[in-house]
């Protein structure tokens, strides 16, 4: 609740005129987006236990809780996340909080273009990599490795549930090869 | 042909040798569309009367409708895949976007990347994009009110009193919170925002959005500093989508063109939160 409460709070402030139509000074503006990103990260604790929660429930079987850590990425909005590019594997769960299942076409920043995506029931997806744009990748601080987005179709993402896909850098390269632009037009 | 065309069964985008956005294909039928980044020089009052104020955080004011073009020719690089399909659009060296199209879907995605948008010549910049096309909408357009109820709107006239426009610009600006549309009786063009914008129709067929502003005076309505936000030391970098539906305006008892707009409104609004987890176990072993 302590978290909940902080984000309830920050919200409340996030009410004023000034954050609703952007008339605040400058530094006022970066003080309300400290105060939203310090209240989304504090409930991201909350976010995590329940995720495990249901993940323990959903697999009955399981004998040791699947301590999965469910981070959030804050900057995929300019193609950033260090867990999609550090790591070689990962899961990515996606939670739809709509009331009808939803179709999404997921992009994820990797630093290379040959991965494969599993979805929960095994099923190899067919995926594809396109490059980051290159006006986003040379933007001086953006402290990113990604070079392309990982795009695929996560299907039937249950109202107000989750899926979770496995994703891993394949060794074999993709028969499409390399993505690279189509030929220019004369 | 030396035109470049991306898109799928539903809509098909196709942009011409200069790189500009051309034409649309969808629903039946093709349209001349065009898109394209401008900017209006901001005003810069003397603030004492009333009337003659800056464009700054609680204002626009374009400096007599001064509207600058951000190029005249784009370079592109084009992708083509199993799921989706980009073009990569350079304007200048502080604005680019990629329009793409997915396999599956009925609408294509402009994310536009803009900023530091310059003002080493001491003038103020305020950036839209503007869709052009032959829909004779006839000075009505259509701008949503929170995201819900459209509500309609008549270029140069307000619905309860006989106003005189002074802005011919300023003056036909709307909220934008999540959509805005025009049509004729027989095609229809809406597109919506991933976040509340300034906007308007000026011209027949013509939707513009405003995506990002840097001004230098203040417009002494309060705030006392001029709207002009910087990042390390330089101008802010913005970055967004607009989703451009384009279909047939008759209404059809099976499907809407509105219906599937305010499904996908949704849809981009609420889209799904992303964890991340490392995963050390193999892939059997994870599933």
């Amino acid at each position: 609740d302590p978290h909940l409460n902080f984000l309830r709070e920050t919200m409340g402030i996030m009410q004023h005129h000034d954050a609703v139509t952007g008339t605040e000074k400058q530094k006022v503006a970066l003080d309300y987006a400290k105060r939203m990103s310090v209240a989304l990260r504090a409930c991201s604790t909350n976010i995590r236990s329940v995720l495990n929660q249901l993940s323990i429930a959903s697999d009955r079987n399981s004998q040791e809780p699947s301590k999965f850590e469910f981070k959030t990425c804050t900057l995929l909005n300019i193609s950033s996340c260090a867990t999609s590019e550090l790591n070689k594997r990962f899961a990515l769960t996606l939670y739809n909080p709509l009331a009808h299942s939803v179709n999404e076409y997921v992009r994820v920043p990797v630093k290379d273009y040959n991965y494969v995506v599993i979805d929960p029931t095994g099923k190899v997806l067919p995926v594809q990599a396109v490059p980051v744009p290159k006006a986003v990748s040379n933007m001086k601080h953006r402290n990113s490795s990604a070079q392309y987005e990982l795009v695929f179709l996560a299907s039937s993402l249950p109202p107000v549930g989750y899926k979770t896909y496995y994703i891993e850098k394949s060794e074999t390269i993709p028969a499409i090869g390399k993505p690279s632009p189509s030929p220019k037009k004369t | 042909s030396s035109y470049t065309v991306i898109g799928n069964n539903n809509i098909q985008l196709t942009f011409d040798t200069n790189g500009f956005l051309a034409e649309v294909t969808a629903d039946g039928m093709t349209r001349m569309i065009s898109q394209e980044f401008l900017y209006y020089e901001a005003a810069t009052g003397n603030n004492a009367e009333f009337l003659n104020r800056s464009s700054g955080a609680y204002i626009f004011r374009p400096d007599n409708n001064q509207i600058r073009f951000a190029t005249d020719e784009v370079t592109i690089e084009v992708y083509k895949g199993q799921l989706v399909q980009e073009v990569h659009q350079k304007f200048n060296d502080w604005i680019s976007q990629v329009v793409r199209v997915y396999k599956q879907s009925n609408h294509a995605e402009f994310e536009w990347l803009v900023g530091p948008i310059p003002i080493k010549d001491n003038i103020g910049k305020e950036v839209i994009s503007r869709f052009k096309s032959d829909i004779k909408s006839d000075g009505i357009f259509f701008t949503d009110s929170n995201g819900r109820e459209m509500l309609k709107r008549k270029r140069n006239h307000r619905e309860t009193w006989n106003v005189k426009i002074h802005e011919s610009v300023a003056g036909n600006y709307y909220p934008v919170t999540t959509k805005i549309a025009l049509e004729d009786t027989t095609a229809r063009m809406a597109i919506l925002t991933d976040r509340a914008q300034g906007g308007s129709s000026l011209e027949d067929g013509v939707l513009e959005l405003m995506v990002h502003r840097r001004l230098l005076h203040d417009d002494a309505f309060g705030v006392g500093e001029a709207l002009n936000e910087t990042e390390y030391g330089e101008g802010l970098i913005a970055r967004g989508k607009h989703h451009l539906f384009v279909g047939q305006s008759l209404q059809r008892p099976d499907v809407s063109l509105k219906a599937i707009e305010r499904l996908v409104q949704l849809e981009t609004l609420l889209p799904s939160w992303k964890f991340f987890s490392n995963v050390s176990y193999s892939s059997d072993q994870w599933l």
